[in-house]
């Protein structure tokens, strides 16, 4: 075995050993150390104790620590899966890991139903979705009237709400995504396919088993 | 209309994390 994680590189406070997230994600070790490189400058963005505050995540989607977003706060919330306003390391990978092409799609689709039930009730409701759209057009140059939202939040909710109980249940969303694959199409990175290819300024800080390299190669 | 609500809200750029692996 090889010194795959060399001890020059600096462990954070939630830092896990990459072969254990290599074996939970669909990542590969090497891809792990990527990540953790790339983790490494995000977690230091702003401040320097090495876990992803929600400013510092703000500042690499927006590069604006200050820009509110609806969807990136929820985003960062479900990747805080421990709760304690940061994203360590182990969170960041499996979390990222959802996103990676070759994910199974039943975990991008429950990823998506837990990202657009808002008040984490177990359903997606119709004042949640409407308030989705609300908050897209806030931030967007998209003009529609309240008649016309209105209409098409009645429309995706008759379509979609097949048991007319007013909200939309984990069943319903899966069946709903199947008819209509493009609404998890934001689930998929295809940065992720091959990080330390798309990105080697992380992989060539990272000591890598000469087997992984050959695969590479 | 045949939009979905899901597909607008889709556009929002808080779904575009690409942003997270550009250098910086």
């Amino acid at each position: 075995m090889g010194c795959y994680f060399s001890k020059k590189v600096r462990k954070t406070p939630g830092y896990e050993d990459p072969t254990v997230l290599a074996s939970e994600t669909p990542f590969t070790v090497s891809e792990v150390e990527a990540l953790y490189e790339l983790y490494l400058k995000l977690s230091n963005s702003i401040i320097e104790d090495g876990l992803i505050h929600k400013e510092e995540f703000q500042l690499a989607l927006f590069r604006n620590e200050n820009k509110k977003n609806l969807f990136a706060d929820r985003i960062f919330d479900l990747f805080d899966v421990k709760r304690n306003g940061v994203i360590e390391f182990g969170e960041f990978v499996r979390s990222l890991g959802v996103f990676h092409p070759n994910a199974p799609l039943e975990d991008k689709i429950a990823f998506a139903f837990r990202l657009y039930d808002l008040r984490q009730t177990g359903y997606i409701e119709r004042e949640e979705l409407k308030e989705m759209v609300l908050a897209l057009l806030h931030e967007s140059d998209l003009v529609l009237s309240d008649d016309m939202i209105e209409s098409i939040v009645d429309k995706t909710f008759k379509d979609a709400d097949t048991k007319d109980d007013g909200r939309i249940d984990q069943d319903e969303w899966k069946a709903f995504v199947s008819q209509h694959p493009s609404l998890i199409k934001n689930m998929t990175l295809p940065y992720l396919k091959d990080i330390s290819l798309a990105f080697p300024s992380f992989i060539a800080r990272t000591e890598v088993e000469e087997s992984e390299l050959s695969e590479l190669a | 209309n045949n939009l979905n609500a899901f597909d607008i809200i889709s556009f929002s750029s808080g779904f575009d994390l690409s942003g997270l692996f550009e250098e910086k």
